[in-house]
């Protein structure tokens, strides 16, 4: 796992989170369910928690889809090529490329590769952002969630040994679980941990 | 758009009809430090915005040494041989879909087990 420079993380302060999505959008509820999905698998291991919010006022987290220039210097490229992007703590934007025609898997299938390779599993890559969102850059370990790329028709939505590692080095474990790892392995608890 | 399933993707897209721009760096394969080739100035900017090239220098076709070096660096990353070459394995992933945040910020990765690695440009 890795962070971003200067390991930036959500203040203590800020252990309930809320996140918004861009109204522009129009979500379906389906989509809107894949996202909660998502930020469970993040609060399951941390003692953070995550609330949707209705409105972008106030939201520390807003997710949207876009093509093209949006506005941020990162324009997307169509389908395919980058899939999505977020910021580091504590901007809290999360940008996925409105071009590519996304897969609304099942829940209940936590790994799977599909012969298409055109269409990318939602949930992949919202776990992924999210990490990034968290404060987690990329990592080199292939079956953690924040290797930087997936196939086409892939699902990988379970948090590796890595990722919770590198997300509990940062924030701590679950107090009210026992979500995986809860020590952080690579540095002294007294460099990193859940301080703010 | 959005597929509620499998059964749901229009049978087109079943023939794995993807083209993205980084398709073409399979043309690629087997450039060597030295050459000359039409496209390498794309792959330069492939590595510049995720991070493998910094600086401000012309994304030339030139298979130079600041290419090779991002190579090196981006096969270290993803756990491929390192070879500074374009072989096919590393193309095999350079092509896949990713996330558009950068591999490396100011040149330095901390990706591949934490290993401080640098791109440097000559």
């Amino acid at each position: 796992y890795s962070f971003f420079p200067g390991k930036p993380r959500w203040p203590k302060r800020k252990r309930d989170l809320t996140y918004a999505y861009v109204p522009q959008n129009n979500l379906t509820d389906e989509v809107k369910r894949v996202f909660a999905r998502a930020f469970t698998r993040w609060a399951e291991v941390t003692p953070l928690n995550f609330t949707r919010s209705e409105s972008l006022l106030g939201a520390d987290i807003v997710i949207g889809f876009f093509s093209g220039e949006h506005g941020d210097g990162e324009p997307f490229d169509g389908a395919m090529g980058t899939l999505a992007h977020a910021s580091s703590p504590p901007t809290g934007m999360l940008h996925l490329d409105g071009d590519e025609d996304w897969l609304i898997s099942d829940g209940e299938i936590s790994r799977r590769v599909l012969p298409v390779t055109s269409v990318v599993d939602l949930e992949s890559v919202a776990v992924h952002e999210i990490g990034h969102l968290l404060g987690l850059g990329h990592s080199s370990v292939e079956d953690a969630i924040m290797f930087p790329a997936i196939s086409g028709g892939d699902r990988k939505v379970e948090l590796a040994k890595d990722d919770i590692e590198g997300i509990q080095h940062l924030y701590g474990g679950n107090p009210n679980g026992d979500g995986g790892v809860s020590k952080p392995s690579r540095e002294n608890e007294s460099t990193g941990g859940a301080g703010d | 758009k959005f597929y509620s399933n499998v059964s749901s993707i229009p049978p087109l897209q079943f023939l794995n009809a993807t083209q993205n721009a980084w398709e073409t760096f399979s043309k690629l394969a087997g450039c060597h430090i030295g050459e000359n080739i039409n496209g390498l100035s794309k792959l330069k900017q492939y590595f510049r915005r995720f991070g493998y090239i910094t600086g401000t220098n012309n994304c030339t076709d030139d298979f130079d040494d600041v290419l090779q070096s991002a190579i090196n660096t981006y096969q270290k990353n993803f756990n491929l041989k390192v070879t500074g070459k374009l072989d096919s394995s590393t193309l095999r992933q350079i092509v896949k879909p990713r996330c558009g945040n950068p591999d490396m910020i100011d040149g330095v990765s901390e990706m591949n087990g934490g290993k401080k690695l640098r791109a440097t440009e000559r």
